[in-house]
This record gives structure tokens, C-alpha cells and sequence, in this order.
């Protein structure tokens, strides 16, 4: 046993000089890190599994990385090195982005980018690779399915300032303030997406992103069965839920015009949004309209009216008082 | 001469300390000052617990037979009826909280502990009572204050009462009547047994020249919130269960009064008064939430003339 | 600009028209007449 561990590792460690990193992954995985004739310590078994998971997260591999990071999560608990369980969260973070689980995604990155420390044993931490994973954080959570849900992670992201100096930045803020995004903006928003190597902040994560040559985000551009990559349809669906606040009911023919897609296509993801009870309304297929209704009382809805009115009464009063009228 | 009350006097602190007048006379504590800080505090925290029964601490000090409550802050614990002394929790926070605070230069004490009693009005229960007992004993000068954030909100004002316990085996001298409150019909077993162990002291409150210049412009915005609020809206749980609450009061009345109507002859007139006391009590609570509930409704009128009759 | 800031106050008058409204605003009349009565 000692002996075909020994030449796994090695064997292992060449295919990764090589980039071949699923190669290394199936080497480690070779190694019985369960039964065995000798018992291996924890931590050990929690570095085997650690880096085999990160070796197949290098080549998008989730399903088998998703086996490793899952053995991982019995060991991380009660390990005391805190690089190992940094390691550990970046992988399930990385998984649950590459299986578009955004919204847990997100937390984790999130999660990630809160460290306080800027050193770990021996590994340096610093300011950029927490904003890029804050801004990772950003990105899944503009991607997750609109719903109440994410709204409450977009307050958490949007309340927090050093999101503002972030370049996506503007983006959040009109996901956030749910306002409609115009095409320009979603396609600025697109080159953020741009396959930007993660090797850029190897400076940083050194034990963590240092080999992960795939980007982060690589899976957003993926194309989905309907023809449209996950950032189209998140945009749409964002720019849906902003239309149900602001018309009370509206053609699809200008529905199609206002999102940038065919009518029908609208149509089709209105229906879809309104089954899975992410958005309230109701399609009137004949005339081709389609009608939102806002959950908030009609009295309640009255009051806000109220507010904004005496808002803007308020406003020409200080404007007078200012003009000396 | 407004700021002078913030002014903490370390040495006539410690010389009160020292001469523990409270300790000749169980009712030497009569009046409480409130500052619009610590009110605030108070309420906002009381408001955002709900219907769960929150609780926390007051710092201040002592002007002859006055509390002078400058702030509060909040206990990580959430007090309930039904859970003895919650503050025991917190004890450690309460500890490292003045601890912190005399380091940042805030010398007030802790005076006392406030928590909320969300639409049950404001007196204090059994559990309530043995908890102040406790913290006359240890830690005098020590008040407590309870704040009904339910009714604060549907009475437009704020519901708060301000007491100190009596010595056990203490026989009170008979009370001035205090203001009537409605107590619901599942707490009056708690509120009779226990509101002769207590007494109430006068709140009064008193803001900064900061706090007046603050106040001056939020009420230039107060008159939005006004016009833009429906009581009737906001208070539809607490009207529910109050008009529950009146319902059952009603029918335990009536079937008291069935009773005596089969021996009507034989009540004694004092029971008779005490039945008519106990309906006049019942009819108090409805007039008080009929004349609420017209309000808000005066306001939804006015609010629809004001807003909705003029057309283009 | 005051002038348009008024007019643009003014158009927003009424404030909320809708037959939900008449409805919602009906019944809490209603509830409130119902519960003053049975004070009575």
C-alpha cells in the first residue's frame, strides 16, 4: 500500500506539471483512503480528497469533484488547518457555481470574501482575490432565478460598500432597485463574464486558485436546451419582473420590443415564471396581454401613492422657499 | 440649561450609593425621567420584536426621588412570559457591555431593565415581579420599565409604564386608582394576583438641544407619515384579538350573570355591583376600540376626499 | 420648472383609481360602521 501510494502521488504530481488534471485526479483517487491496511490521519485524507476535488474543478469536472468535496465535508469540521477548509469552500463554492446553483453559490463566495485574515500559516490572502470572489458573489447572484430569495441576497451584496467600488457595480444596483436593463448594459455586464482566467488572482488564493486555469464563470456562457445562455435568460427574467412593477398590464408584441426577444418568446417565459409563482399575473392569450398584479393591497398601494404626492408637494414647497416665492 | 441633565456627576452618584435612601421608605422612588433617546431605543427594539416579548437594559442615574434614564440598549435574549429572569441569559453581555461603555468614557450605571408586553398593556406579571424583587435586592437603584408596542402603535402614543416592587410581605397603602387599561381575559389572573406588589411611578421625558434640532425636521416629514398611514391597515391583528379578547370577556359575564338570575333574589348587593362593574369594564374596552376604529376611519375619509375626489 | 413640477403633481391626482380600491376602501367602511353598531 505504502509503496503504490508513494508512485500515485508522484505519478500524480507529474500529470499535474502537465495540466493533465484529470489524469492526476484519477491517480489520487486511486488511493484507498477509506478501509486500507494503514490508517490514515484526518487531515491527510482531508488533503487527498481537497486536492483531488480541485484537480477535477480544473478540467469544469463537478459530478466527480462533487464525490470528493462530499467525503471532504464529514473531515473539514474538525479540521484545525485553516487553509484545508479554505480550500474546501472555494471547491463547493466552485461546484455548486458549475451545477448553476447560483444563489448557494453566491453565499459561499460571499462567505469566502468575508475572511478577515490576510495571512494563513504560511499563505498570503490579499484586498484582490476577496474582491473577486465578492464580485463572483455578485455575478451568481445576478444569475440566480429572480425571487424573493435572491432579492434578500442582492440586499446583503447591495448594503455592502465595498460592493460599490466593484465594476459591476451599476449592474447590481439596477438588479437591485429593479430597474429594467437595456441591452447596452446587459452586454457590458456579458464582457464581465468574459472568460477571465482565474490564473489573474494566482497572486492570491496561492494553495487555492493558483491551478484552477478555467475561469469562474466559464458554465455562464454555457448555452441552455431554449438556445439561450443562463445570463440571457437571468437578464429577461430580471427585465420581466422589473416590467411587472412598473406596467400594470402590457402586449406581448411590446413586451418582446421592451426585452429584446419575439413576442412568443416572452410569452413562454412569462407563463414559465408565473407557474413556478415567481411572479403574479395572469395571460390573456387571446388579445396577446398580458396582466400583472402587484401582491401589495390596494390600501397599502393608496399610501404609497400618498407619500410620493406629499413627497412631491413637499419638493415644489422647497422650491418656492428657494425662488423666495 | 436644556443639556445640563447629561451632565453625569460621578461623585453624587456614589455618595446616593452611599446613603441608599430607597432603603427607609419602599415607596421613595416616584418619579422617572426618560430621555427621547433612550425612548426611542426602547420602542424601536420593543416594536421590531413583534409579538415575541423582548427585553434589555437601561443606564442612567439618580436625582433625588427621580430615575434619570439617559439610554438603552437591548439584551441578545428574548424575554418571554413564560420564561423566569430571561436576562440570566445575557448576564455575561450585560457585564462586558458597561464594562466596554465605562471604558468608552459613558459612566451612567445600569438603572434598570425595560421589556415589551406587544398588546397586552403595560404592568407586570407574576414572573415580571419576582424578576424587578430579585434586582431591588442585588443591584438598587434598579427600575423597570414595560412598553406595549402594539398599542403604542394604534393609540398614537407611547404605551409605557414605569415601576418598583415592594419588599416581600410589604402591605401597600391603598393605591390612587391608576389609568384604566384593558388587560385580556387570559393575563387578568396574573395582573389581579400580582398588581398589589407593585407600584407606579410618573414618566416624564426630556430630549437635548440636539434632540430638538433632530425632532424639529423629522416632524417637518411628519405630517407625510401622517397623511400617508391607515390605523385601520396596520392594526388588523391587535383589533382582532382584542375584539376576541371582549368576546369571551362577554360571555364569561353572561354566564356568570345566568347564574345569579337563577338565584337573583338571594345576590348579595355586593356581587350585584361587582357584576355591574365587571360589564361597565367590558363595555369601557369596546367604547375604547369602537372610538379607535372611528378614527381610523376618519382619517381613510378624509385621505379619499383629500386624494381621490379631485378628477382631471 | 415649478410650474412643470406642479403640473406633474396635479396629474397624479387621484391618487389610486381602480374598482379594487372602491372595493377594499367599501368593505373597511363597512367593518368599521359594523363594529361601531354592535358597540352600540
Amino acid at each position: 500500500e505504502e509503496q503504490v501510494l508513494v508512485i500515485r502521488e508522484k505519478l500524480a504530481e507529474l500529470y499535474e506539471s502537465e495540466q493533465q488534471w484529470s489524469k492526476a485526479a484519477q491517480m489520487l483517487s486511486g488511493i484507498d483512503l477509506d478501509a486500507g491496511i494503514r490508517m490514515l490521519d484526518e487531515t491527510y485524507k482531508l488533503s487527498k480528497c481537497v486536492q483531488i476535488a480541485r484537480l477535477y474543478l480544473e478540467d469544469d469536472d463537478a459530478v466527480n469533484a462533487e464525490v470528493f468535496i462530499n467525503k471532504a465535508s464529514f473531515l473539514v469540521s474538525n479540521s484545525p488547518h485553516e487553509v484545508l477548509s479554505l480550500q474546501y469552500k472555494v471547491c463547493y463554492a466552485r461546484i455548486l457555481d458549475l451545477k448553476r446553483k447560483f444563489l448557494e453559490a453566491a453565499l459561499r463566495y460571499y462567505d469566502i470574501s468575508q475572511i478577515e485574515k490576510r495571512q494563513i500559516e504560511d499563505e498570503l490572502i490579499d484586498e484582490e482575490a476577496l474582491e473577486q470572489a465578492l464580485s463572483a458573489a455578485v455575478t451568481c447572484t445576478i444569475l440566480a432565478a429572480a425571487g424573493p430569495q435572491r432579492s434578500r441576497v442582492l440586499a446583503t451584496l447591495y448594503k455592502d460598500e465595498r460592493c460599490s467600488k466593484l465594476k459591476i457595480y451599476p449592474i447590481l444596483q439596477k438588479v437591485y432597485l429593479e430597474r429594467i436593463l437595456r441591452k447596452p448594459e446587459i452586454d457590458a455586464f456579458s464582457e464581465e463574464l468574459k472568460p477571465h482566467q482565474v490564473t489573474n488572482i494566482v497572486l492570491t488564493f496561492q494553495i487555492l486558485f493558483s491551478r484552477m486555469k478555467s475561469n469562474f464563470i466559464l458554465q455562464q456562457k454555457a448555452l441552455l436546451p431554449d438556445n439561450f445562455t443562463v445570463l440571457d435568460r437571468a437578464m429577461i427574467e430580471h427585465n420581466l419582473l422589473s416590467a411587472s412593477k412598473l406596467y400594470t398590464n402590457i402586449s406581448f408584441e411590446e413586451l418582446g420590443t421592451l426585452l429584446g426577444i419575439a413576442p412568443q418568446k416572452a410569452e413562454k417565459i412569462a407563463s414559465r415564471m408565473i407557474c413556478e409563482d415567481r411572479m403574479r399575473g395572469s395571460i390573456d392569450q387571446v388579445e396577446a396581454v398580458i396582466h400583472f398584479e402587484d401582491v401589495t393591497e390596494e390600501l397599502q398601494q393608496w399610501d404609497h401613492q400618498i407619500v410620493s404626492l406629499c413627497q412631491a408637494l413637499n419638493d415644489v414647497l422647497d422650491g418656492m422657499a428657494k425662488k423666495g416665492l | 440649561d436644556l443639556d445640563s441633565i447629561y451632565v453625569y456627576d460621578e461623585a453624587a452618584q456614589s455618595q446616593v450609593q452611599q446613603d441608599r435612601p430607597w432603603s427607609q421608605d419602599p415607596n421613595y422612588f416616584k418619579r422617572v425621567k426618560v430621555s427621547a433617546l433612550a425612548l426611542l431605543k426602547m420602542v424601536v427594539h420593543a416594536r421590531s420584536g413583534g409579538t415575541i416579548e423582548v427585553m434589555g437594559l437601561m443606564q442612567g442615574k439618580i436625582d433625588g426621588d427621580a430615575f434619570i434614564v439617559m439610554d438603552a440598549f437591548a439584551l441578545p435574549v428574548e424575554g418571554t412570559e413564560t420564561r423566569v429572569n430571561a436576562q440570566a441569559d445575557a448576564y455575561e453581555y450585560m457585564v462586558e457591555y458597561s464594562q466596554t461603555n465605562k471604558q468608552a468614557g459613558r459612566l451612567e450605571n445600569v438603572v434598570g431593565w425595560y421589556h415589551s408586553h406587544p398588546g397586552y398593556g403595560c404592568w407586570l406579571s407574576g414572573i415580571d415581579v419576582s424578576t424587578q424583587m430579585l434586582n431591588q435586592q442585588y443591584q438598587e437603584p434598579f427600575l423597570a420599565i414595560v412598553i406595549d408596542p402594539t398599542r403604542t402603535v394604534s393609540a398614537g402614543k407611547v404605551e409605557i409604564g414605569a415601576f418598583r416592587t415592594y419588599p416581600e410581605g410589604h402591605i401597600p397603602p391603598d393605591e390612587p386608582v391608576s389609568e384604566y387599561q384593558t388587560i385580556p381575559l387570559n393575563k387578568i389572573e396574573d395582573f389581579g394576583v400580582h398588581c398589589k406588589q407593585y407600584y407606579a411611578l410618573d414618566v416624564t421625558y426630556f430630549k437635548s438641544s440636539l434632540d430638538c434640532h433632530l425632532l424639529d425636521l423629522l416632524w417637518n416629514k411628519y405630517w407625510v407619515n401622517t397623511l400617508s398611514s391607515s390605523p385601520l391597515l396596520a392594526n388588523r391583528d391587535y383589533v382582532a384579538g382584542q375584539i376576541s379578547d371582549l368576546a369571551e370577556k362577554l360571555e364569561q359575564a353572561e354566564n356568570q350573570l345566568s347564574h345569579s338570575r337563577m338565584g337573583s333574589f338571594l345576590v348579595a348587593p355586593q356581587r350585584k355591583k361587582e357584576e355591574e362593574s365587571q360589564v361597565a369594564k367590558i363595555t369601557r374596552d369596546s367604547l375604547k376600540i369602537t372610538i379607535e376604529q372611528v378614527h381610523g376611519l376618519m382619517s381613510q375619509v378624509i385621505k379619499d376626499i383629500l386624494f381621490n375626489s379631485v378628477h382631471q | 420648472s415649478l410650474l412643470r413640477q406642479v403640473s406633474s403633481l396635479l396629474r397624479r391626482l387621484p391618487a389610486i383609481e381602480s374598482v379594487k380600491f372602491q372595493d377594499d376602501f367599501l368593505m373597511e367602511y363597512n367593518d368599521t360602521l359594523l363594529i361601531t353598531y354592535l358597540a352600540m
